[in-house]
């Protein structure tokens, strides 16, 4: 067990997205999510921490964030939502998949992740306009060819509520 | 008002 005083998001991040994790280390991911949760300002300072470890040039350390980011999607809330959904933060994705800017030194792999999940909350989260904005222009751009296929198990669809016990 | 600024301030990636 990871020892949880004194973690802070940026410890928690670093250590969900080290490269030298042998697979996706779940302890620290939902560590993670649960310090943006307690933290006033959570969300907005651990956008611009996942923003710098998806332009990672460390193709490991990129994917790794990329599931950090869609795990606070499905675990952190409204707020988390509503970072995401400005272009602050979405400029910063956009550059990943651009060849105007990191586009060309990005792995394929990350940029369909980016893709895959820009895509996906254009789908779940139809409130959130400017998402959708950023995906259009993409495709606008030639960037996004077409809409990609995402997996049921992947999609952003919030827990259901829990079941009464023998109502 | 701050996050009204903040609105103004967002602004898409020029391409």
């Amino acid at each position: 067990m990871a020892e949880a005083e004194g973690e802070s998001l940026e410890s928690w991040l670093n250590k969900a997205t080290n490269p030298s994790n042998r697979q996706e280390d779940w302890e620290y991911i939902i560590g993670f999510c649960d310090q943006i949760n307690k933290e006033l300002e959570g969300p907005q300072i651990a956008v611009r921490l996942l923003a710098h470890k998806i332009q990672s040039p460390q193709e490991w350390e990129a994917v790794q964030a990329l599931t950090v980011l869609e795990a606070c999607m499905k675990n952190c809330g409204r707020r988390f939502h509503n970072e995401v959904g400005k272009f602050r933060f979405l400029n910063e994705l956009i550059k990943v998949v651009s060849p105007k800017y990191l586009g060309d030194r990005v792995s394929e792999k990350v940029k369909a992740k980016v893709i895959e999940l820009l895509y996906s909350w254009t789908v779940a989260l139809p409130e959130e306009s400017k998402i959708k904005d950023a995906y259009y222009m993409l495709k606008r751009q030639g960037i996004v060819m077409c809409d990609p296929i995402i997996p049921v198990d992947r999609t952003l669809i919030p827990s259901p509520p829990p079941r009464p016990k023998n109502p | 008002l701050g996050e009204e600024s903040e609105e103004r301030d967002d602004h898409l990636l020029p391409m």
